[in-house]
């Protein structure tokens, strides 16, 4: 009597868009906006391009009392994506470039998509995309997502010859949303992104014709991040058992160990090997699961393995953090730290923080304001179930000194192979034992130090007055 | 130099499982048990049937310092899984029988196989299911999950006659946990289920023989839910469009509505035709896209529809939360409020509130504790995100008097087509402002009760002094 059914990706997140952060008009335009976003910066990062990227929002028509039909338009000078890829990339839930052991923006195989899918929900209108990669040829597609099958369906296409050798990505799109309940959220999430992205040079254009314009006033990139190798804490034994399925009988466990696994070499397998009491030479088509069982309990108690590199990452790096955020917010007082690089779960990860004073940070006079970063994405949303705010409000700040007359604002920012997202949406961090110390740590050093300064100034207001 | 990939849901849940509550080993085995406890209770309810349920939670092996492998083994006396059906019901993700508009705990098609892709990711073992819809035949599976095809494995099968014409399921399943760090969020997940189930007999063994038995101690159920039809504010343009693909050529627009939609009738439909100026009797057939997205403008503005009916709903029901809070918490106070039946996007729901005070109610004297439910399931983690915390937390408690000798606990419970979670693993709800405003009301109604008993109490200790 019950009725058993099947849904494809795409059917699960469209009846379940809030997941993925379109929970009403306003929360989807912002979703929308940074998801396609965050793809161009990839784009551009990844590729040590530095990012020209342009967005237009132009209202249509109004819906209802307060919300329309916007068309959105973004252009990126990024690497482009290959013809053969572009439909799938874009129009099929789970399929993404980011399924690698590399931080970047994207993660999930499905924030754009969802933008498209939203977009085609509420206007019915199909998605144009313009890519090249610089080759001989533009692509340009105009499609839909069949929501069913989770795979795009092509409403026209052409190609034209790139004679001016551009590279990049155009997307149009037409979606329903309330821009004058998102501006704000909108707006600053391009200026918070502007504060640690000064390399960038970024343009939005509202309905209203306003020109937000973040210029680069930065000539330098940081390192791209790297592809890594996982870490042996960082696996579990289904993971490990594939690994080993997909790898070639007559190797021996211990090459394997020093293919697969993130700095481990022939000391450090040899070691472990003679702690789990595994034969060296023993190949991967003599191993049954029982060994396979013994070798995982091995690898999780084995002490001798180097924490993983932080060499990997690409954090935003304190002189560009300082001008972004001195471009941005004009301050009085500016405090740049970065922590160690720490791991959890096998994965390396680092967090910098900033504490700012004055200038046009908004907020209460003597408010301490918190400004969160994921692998270079502001996180403006979920406050409240965020570790670092958690740290934040465990902090008792009778413990430090700050001037009362204007806010405080604390940025913090993690970098990492991956981040402990609590949701598809992208908005709060997991509370994890390592990720919540090292956040704990770099807070209380910028108090620390802020005390110091604090305790200053007001002994020099203080002289000044006798 | 990208490289493009697709992933299986399977896949994309087993890399990224801490979306779905998987998210460490105290955390899984939690999640793990109330997936698979709330399979069971769904399989009772919806069926008239008052549950019986068996867990135990069986140590095996220590795998580190606070991890071991246990055995979770659970039978329920609920409907059972036809043998068509059990292998994808409970070895794929996305395939449930709760993609249907009705009220209940199951809603996204993976609850129950995540618990099995984690067991199976973490022990190596296969799980083992037996059921019987209470026909001849009890079936019997082991099987695994093929991850990178999001498809069930057998290893082996069994078909039983069923002399005693039984009817249920039975899971047993190896997984990797942390339960000295768990336990307390287990035993109270149970005693917080019992005190809003008094109608299900469950039981509980824990691994160190624990038993936590919570008897049935009430003999009636609430009716079960019912499917219902969307209602025309729920849905989107897509949905429209894929609706009316579906139906005849050769049906009126003005059946058509009739037939799709809740509580439209003749004269609605009529009115709406008319407010829309779209003939009654224009074929599905002979509309294209513009007329349908004509329709669907009209149907987001007229005001003539009548609201969400809340009969298909299943609350708690005011006797049955009495009963089952004294049971649990022998409070010396309890007042419970039902609000009239609301609705948002379409989606009929309906808050119950219970305030209770003294007893055995957990927490510091004049603390107020929040337990929050959503269509019957205990939430015990996020709270901060959680849309109920929010309203308490912007009450101004100096309004309203209670003592301050014993900790006050008020109980949340909504109950609705779609509970708007904000992730997978179903612990925060969203605030939907129609959803804030009806718990303020339950809230502010109990508080204002509350003080006037406060008071009297008070008064009444006055004169005995004197
Ligand atoms: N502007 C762009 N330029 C180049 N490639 C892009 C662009 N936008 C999307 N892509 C490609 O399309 C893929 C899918 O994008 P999508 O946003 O759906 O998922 P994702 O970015 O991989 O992950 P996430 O869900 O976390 O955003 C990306 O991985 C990337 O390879
Ligand atoms: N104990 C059980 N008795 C009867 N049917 C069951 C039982 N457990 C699971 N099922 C069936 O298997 C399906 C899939 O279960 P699963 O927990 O994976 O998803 P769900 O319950 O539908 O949704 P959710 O992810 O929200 O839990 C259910 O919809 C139900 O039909
Ligand atoms: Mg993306
Ligand atoms: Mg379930």
């Amino acid at each position: 009597r019950e009725v058993y059914k099947e849904a494809s990706p795409s059917e699960f997140f469209y009846r379940n868009r809030q997941l993925a952060g379109f929970s009403n008009p306003s929360r989807a335009l912002y979703t929308a906006i940074r998801e396609l976003f965050e793809n161009s910066l990839d784009a551009c990062e990844l590729h040590r391009i530095k990012p020209n990227i342009l967005i237009s929002l132009r209202h249509i028509e109004s819906t209802s009392s307060n919300t329309a039909i916007y068309k959105l338009y973004i252009q990126d000078n990024g690497s482009g994506i290959p013809k053969e890829y572009v439909l799938d990339a874009l129009g099929k839930i789970f399929f993404s470039s980011k399924y690698i052991l590399r931080q970047s923006r994207g993660t999930f195989g499905l924030g754009g998509t969802m933008a498209i899918l939203y977009a085609q929900a509420t206007s019915g209108k199909p998605v144009k995309v313009v890519t090249s990669t610089g080759g001989k040829y533009i692509v340009s597609y105009v499609f839909q997502i069949d929501i069913d099958r989770n795979r795009p369906h092509v409403i026209s296409q052409k190609t034209i010859r790139n004679n001016l050798k551009w590279r990049g990505t155009i997307l149009e799109l037409y979606l329903e949303g309330n821009y004058p309940h998102a501006s704000r959220y909108i707006v600053s999430y391009f200026k918070h992104t502007a504060a640690i992205t000064p390399y960038a040079d970024i343009t939005f254009i509202d309905p209203d014709g306003n020109l937000f314009y973040f210029p680069r006033t930065v000539g330098i990139m940081p390192e791209p991040p790297k592809e890594t190798l996982p870490h042996p804490h960082g696996i579990d034994l289904e993971t490990l058992k594939r690994m080993i399925k997909r790898s070639p009988k007559s190797m021996t466990i211990s090459e394997f160990l020093m293919k697969n696994f993130h700095r481990v070499g022939k000391m450090i397998a040899k070691k472990f090997l003679r702690y789990a009491k595994i034969k060296g030479n023993l190949r991967l088509g003599e191993m049954d699961n029982t060994l396979i069982e013994k070798l995982y309990r091995a690898m999780k108690t084995f002490d001798g393995f180097i924490s993983p590199s932080s060499d990997v990452l690409s954090p935003i790096g304190e002189r560009i953090f300082k001008e972004g955020i001195l471009k941005e917010f004009n301050p009085e007082y500016i405090d740049v730290v970065t922590r160690p690089p720490s791991s959890y779960e096998g994965h390396p990860f680092i967090i910098e923080a900033a504490l700012v004073y004055g200038g046009s940070i908004p907020g209460s006079p003597g408010e301490i304001v918190l400004y969160r970063y994921a692998n270079k994405i502001p996180l403006l949303f979920d406050e409240g179930s965020d570790v670092a705010a958690k740290v934040l409000n465990n902090i008792n700040m009778n413990n430090y000194k700050r001037p009362m007359d204007k806010p405080t604002a604390l940025f913090i920012h993690i970098a990492s192979t991956k981040i402990p997202f609590k949701t598809v949406g992208k908005e709060a961090i997991a509370d994890i034992p390592e990720i919540e110390k090292e956040i704990e740590l770099a807070i209380r050093y910028l108090l620390r130090r802020f005390t110091t300064y604090t305790r200053k100034i007001e002994r020099k207001i203080h002289a000044e007055r006798r």
